[in-house]
């Protein structure tokens, strides 16, 4: 059954959609089979690998009225898929409002593709609320992408205290795999205290491979390529592959 | 009557906070009396200036108990003001989902200070939902906070329409003040290519100020203070003086 791992933070810009696509693709180049599921409205995931939003995808996941599979697009790369982004996500939280178990659709409807896949990745919208309530219901683990900015510390204690709420209630296997640091300069003095705030109050929870700010990896995107198929040997394409090693141990 | 400005862009991570903070303090600076209005439930804006987020805020203008003179705080700097972001401000759009009329909390109850100040700048989420439409609904105008990356090109297009069909539909008096470049460098090719498309697409509604990637921008909120309060002469303390020329020359 695969690993199912959700991106998670309320802030945004702090690199959710990069670390997702970016892990996915190198977990997919190492041969395993690996699905990406776009829950953000924005469907940055979804162009990130050629995928075509346009196309039915996470909203009508949620609803359920088509058969997951057939919501499944193949991508930029190979034993890499994707479930697209749709602007009809933004409006899902009114939606679902006065329904008891709203959180629990993408459970109900994402679990018959387990068995498919070794890894299914979600990416989340920059915020806590319905959407990003329907990933943590469903997975096994949260990664937390962060960046080495006060902003970013600010929101982290309550992300922590959030998992640990849905943990009590919601969905008692859910585990953080980590928090990984994003777009890192290691000149900046602010990012080397955050990164020392964070680290002496997370220990083992931070991973030690920290993601350093690098064009290429803001440049992929536009090409509808991850950074490993775009720019392997790049500075952001190595730390990524460090990276993935450390999840991959990390899911055993 | 108050000068009405929001910062919106659903894209996360733009600088939505640190435009809309710095621009409000060096207004203050000028001598104008400006009340800034944190709506976003992380209340980056409100720590930016020294506020108070435990205090009642925003969620309580919305609801509009609570007379919105008596939610207005000090903060760090003369003539600057702040009505202070909450927690709660993340349920507000399942509260009010079957509310017919529920983007028009803000309008109604902000309304009572527009001849207290100067200007009135809303800090919004990085959502297009019912918060950033309460902000769409009360504002004479929008400032687009946008980075010179792909990803935020992908949402510009959605955004402007989403301002379009506002104004048609709910607030005739809306218009876009501009499109405002924040953490550029001028070396990316990446970010010259999205200047240039962006400029050509919406020509005079971009700002010529294109605001620098600076680490001195991220350090100034870790100690409550704006950039013309923390480091004046820096460059991005510069950059932000000249865009806030601009924008006091689009209001007039
Ligand atoms: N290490 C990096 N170096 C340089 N640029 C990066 C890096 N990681 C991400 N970026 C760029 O920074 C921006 C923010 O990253 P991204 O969009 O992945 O964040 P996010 O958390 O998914 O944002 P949102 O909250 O809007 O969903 C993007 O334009 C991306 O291309
Ligand atoms: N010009 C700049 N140079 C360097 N850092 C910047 C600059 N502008 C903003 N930042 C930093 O980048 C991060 C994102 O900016 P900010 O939080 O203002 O964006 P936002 O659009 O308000 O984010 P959100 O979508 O989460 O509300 C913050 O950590 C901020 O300190
Ligand atoms: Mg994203
Ligand atoms: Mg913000």
């Amino acid at each position: 059954s695969a690993h199912k791992i959700i991106f998670l933070n309320q802030k945004g810009g702090v690199g959710k959609t990069t670390t997702a696509v970016n892990i996915g693709s190198i977990l997919a180049e190492y041969g395993n089979k690996v699905l990406l599921v776009d829950l953000d409205s924005q469907c940055n995931m979804t162009s990130s690998v050629s995928a075509d939003s346009s196309l039915p995808g996470s909203y009508q996941l949620l609803e359920g009225l088509t058969p997951a599979r057939k919501l499944v697009q193949n991508t930029s790369v190979e034993n890499l898929y994707c479930i697209a982004g749709d602007l009809d996500l933004a409006g899902v939280s009114i939606e679902l409002a006065q329904d008891e178990s709203r959180n629990l659709y993408l459970k109900k409807n994402l679990s018959v593709l387990e068995n498919d896949y070794d890894y299914i990745l979600v990416d989340c919208p920059p915020e806590l609320g319905v959407l990003s309530m329907n990933a943590l219901a469903w997975t096994k683990y949260v990664f937390i992408p962060m960046q080495c900015e006060y902003f970013s510390l600010e929101g982290v204690n309550l992300l922590v205290r959030t998992i640990s709420n849905v943990k009590r209630v919601l969905n008692p296997e859910i585990q953080i795999l980590g928090i990984g640091f994003t777009m890192y300069s290691k000149r900046a003095k602010l990012h080397n205290e955050v990164v020392e705030d964070v680290s002496s109050f997370f220990n083992s929870l931070v991973f030690d491979t920290k993601i350093p700010r690098n064009i290429r990896l803001s440049e992929a995107p536009s090409h509808g390529l991850p950074i490993n198929v775009y720019d392997n040997s790049s500075v952001g394409g190595k730390a990524y592959r460090e990276l993935t090693k450390e999840v991959m141990s990390r899911v055993r």
